[in-house]
């Protein structure tokens, strides 16, 4: 009778679980076994520099799960940045002067 | 310069947040809304223009591949305007041919500039002249949800700038809102309240908040002040003020 089992309540979300709340939210499949693993893996990595992201920001953003959570840091750049510009925009020389409108 | 400033809050100013799909747009995006916001405060009317024009009369042609702001504001002098996004809809693929010469011009620039460095003057450029563009290090953006980012050049490198957005206004957190004085009740905290800057990201409306984010403003915040560049709308010699909401 000493012995009793405590209620631990509410366990958090296992990473799977997380992962699947992800897919059917952001409407995402992956054609097979495989891919769909790599795809927790990144998942998973990008879980944890989100918190790390939440940890060190002097702000008050909040980092978690997003859209892009499936997606590696390369493909991100290469999927929505501006990849022309991508660490190659060119060096402008800023022209010295008035900002008015009578500038020529 | 106001203490906050949030051209959202004028009617007709700022259009809906775009979502780009799988286009590389995001330059000729923030283009557009710039020209939209400039040309609704100078002439106030509202317009909304055509983004697919820029991508697909561009001197390069492959517009969905990636851009530079300036190459749009070069595609709308040299087509001496822009069509409407309802007559040359957005379609996130390059077209095959330029059919800007199919519609009415709805909005034309004079020419465009870029901004000197310094955010104290964008802020007031911004609030005196209307919204514009910025190209910023999007490395964040990837796990961001909501709030106020305060990016170090380590986290963020401001050289490195890879997006094009629309900068829409700026504003001060209250400072109950500082995550450090809520989340750390037994350490003495700071009860400053944190300055920045909203932008307009064309990711769709289900990202950040509702299509927009913030940032800190006074650090250099991932690059914001590299190209700081907008168009202009309106006679140069009409020296015409406006005041932001």
């Amino acid at each position: 009778d000493s012995f009793r089992v405590q209620d631990p309540g509410p366990r958090p979300l296992e990473l799977r679980e997380v992962f699947t709340l992800f897919q059917i939210q952001y409407n995402r499949s992956y054609s097979n076994p495989a891919e769909h693993a790599r795809r927790l893996d990144i998942f998973a990595r990008n879980l944890a520099q989100a918190q790390r992201l939440q940890e060190e920001d002097l702000g008050t953003a909040n980092f978690g799960v997003t859209p892009f959570s499936d997606l590696t840091e390369e493909e991100f750049g290469q999927l929505y940045g501006n990849q022309r510009a991508d660490g190659k925009a060119p060096s402008v020389d800023r022209e010295t002067g008035s900002d008015e409108w009578e500038g020529s | 310069v106001p203490s906050t400033c949030d051209w959202r809050k004028a009617p007709g100013v700022i259009s809906s947040v775009k979502y780009q799909e799988n286009c590389l747009c995001c330059w000729a995006m923030a283009a557009a809304g710039n020209i939209e916001a400039q040309w609704a405060i100078k002439h106030k009317e509202s317009v909304e223009v055509s983004v697919q024009e820029l991508l697909d009369c561009g001197r390069c042609g492959d517009g969905c591949r990636g851009g530079y702001v300036w190459d749009a504001y070069i595609t709308v002098l040299n087509n001496s305007g822009l069509a409407s996004e309802k007559n040359y809809p957005f379609q996130g693929v390059v077209g095959k041919k330029c059919q800007a010469k199919k519609y009415k011009k709805v909005a034309w620039i004079q020419d465009f500039i870029m901004l000197s460095d310094n955010e104290q003057k964008i802020a007031w450029y911004l609030a005196t002249e209307g919204p514009i563009t910025v190209t910023i290090n999007m490395k964040l953006l990837q796990q961001y949800k909501n709030g106020v980012i305060r990016a170090t050049p380590t986290t963020c490198d401001p050289q490195h700038v890879n997006h094009v957005v629309l900068l829409v206004g700026f504003g001060k957190t209250k400072s109950v809102e500082r995550r450090r004085a809520k989340a750390v009740s037994s350490q003495s905290h700071s009860r400053q309240s944190t300055q920045y800057w909203i932008l307009k990201n064309s990711w769709g409306a289900n990202w950040g908040e509702e299509g927009y984010f913030r940032l800190h403003r006074g650090s250099n915040a991932c690059g914001i002040t590299k190209y700081p560049i907008t168009a202009r709308v309106g006679k140069p010699d009409k020296k015409q003020r406006v005041s932001c909401p």
